[in-house]
């Protein structure tokens, strides 16, 4: 369903050239449930960021469920972001403005759900992830771990094909993770593809294969849990 | 060092109060090595807020050696802040528009440190994070990690006597976490006390003592790692 060959992504020219992704090979089948590790500043963020058509690539080609993405117009692009993706961001990135409830329903607004079903739909992810409480709160009298369970909500309520989570558990407590892994693992099941940035072992040793990332390229893949 | 007495903040009023911190009575010793456990929303970063005087409590008594922090005007708060404490947020909180060496050097123009020594401290401490080659970077240009790291040296510069870090490794992967931790120890060593947030059980074992935090109270306190 997501097939990224030789993607390359630079920012800066010359001797200041960074090359955040190097030449990527990637291949994930529907419904597969991937963990991607590697260092701190090793391209994981870029390249889910690439996946989720939020970035283009300096060079290579993606081709998402075998459309060629590189060729499709930002109109296009919005759609696919808004209905076959669903994005956790490592920053969470909710409108500080809106209340938790408010940031979940917005993606159903540009997908053009019903009023009556937003609200249903974003409810029930609220309180899927613990959030029944803090539904109106604004992001600023959350905690980070509420905020980051908010931006998974919000990931969720378009039902997505695809769901890319950069590091979803990194503020959240042992006992909440667990409930978030048992969430995906639930996502996984339904036949969505579950891409995780994480560098926890404990919640990639979950999924059925782990990507490996350095240098801005794939290391090795192979399949977890620890072969 | 730090002496908490029935701190309690609420927020809201009526049925609406939300009691994010519940009678908390804490003491740490000089240089003291303390990590801070508890599930999302216990109250952990609003605990820290008190402690860094970034926050005034509802109730109850705060005194920072010895001094007791609710009699003290805004401008010796302020000082406080700037000399005495160090702090790593668990958003980060960087200025988007200064580059990361500026950023790690702003806590010392408020401090009077000279431009040279203010230049070499926090390239010092940038190079000490494994970012000599990104102090020029903005944070919309680094990554997640990367960002972090950056706060953890701001954190550091003017050389406080209380390091408060909130889910410090939390964006980290786990040999930049090893060396955080070690950086951590070292000025543990050096006879900083050191409070951290963390919801990673092996960064916690390193500390010598955890604190756990349910419901806006203190649970028991333990000595580490695990007794
Ligand atoms: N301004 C506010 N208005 C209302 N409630 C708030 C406000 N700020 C924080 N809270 C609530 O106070 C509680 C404690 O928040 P706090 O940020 O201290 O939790 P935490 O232990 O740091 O959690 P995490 O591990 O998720 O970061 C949370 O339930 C949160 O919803
Ligand atoms: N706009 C930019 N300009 C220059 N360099 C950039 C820019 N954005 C990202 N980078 C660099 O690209 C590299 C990869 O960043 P990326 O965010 O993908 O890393 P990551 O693997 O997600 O790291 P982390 O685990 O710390 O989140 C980093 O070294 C970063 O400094
Ligand atoms: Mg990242
Ligand atoms: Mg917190």
């Amino acid at each position: 369903v997501v097939r990224l060959e030789e993607i390359t992504k630079v920012y800066g020219s010359g001797d200041m050239a960074v090359h955040a992704l190097a030449g990527v090979n990637l291949n994930i089948k529907k419904g597969e449930y991937c963990a991607i590790m590697g260092a701190s500043g090793s391209g994981k963020s870029t390249m889910m960021n690439v996946i989720g058509c939020l970035d283009r690539p300096s060079a290579g080609r993606y081709y998402l469920e075998n459309l060629d993405v590189s060729q499709l117009p930002e109109d296009d692009l919005a759609r696919i972001r808004n209905l076959q993706i669903g994005f956790v961001f490592q920053q969470f990135h909710l409108l500080s403005q809106l209340s938790a409830l408010d940031n979940v329903m917005l993606p159903m607004v540009y997908a053009g759900v019903s009023s009556r079903d937003r609200r249903d739909r974003a409810e029930d992810a609220l309180i899927r992830v613990g959030l029944k409480d803090r539904m109106l709160n604004k992001p600023t009298q959350l905690s980070g771990g509420q905020q980051q369970r908010v931006a998974i909500a919000r990931a969720l309520v378009n039902r997505p094909v695809i769901l890319l989570a950069d590091e979803p558990t990194g503020a959240l407590d042992s006992r909440t993770t667990q409930e978030v892994m048992e969430l995906f693992s639930e996502l996984h099941q339904a036949g969505i593809a579950v891409i995780m940035v994480t560098h926890e072992p404990d919640v990639a040793r979950l999924t059925e294969r782990i990507v490996w990332v350095k240098d801005g390229a794939i290391l090795h893949n192979r399949l977890a849990p620890d072969d």
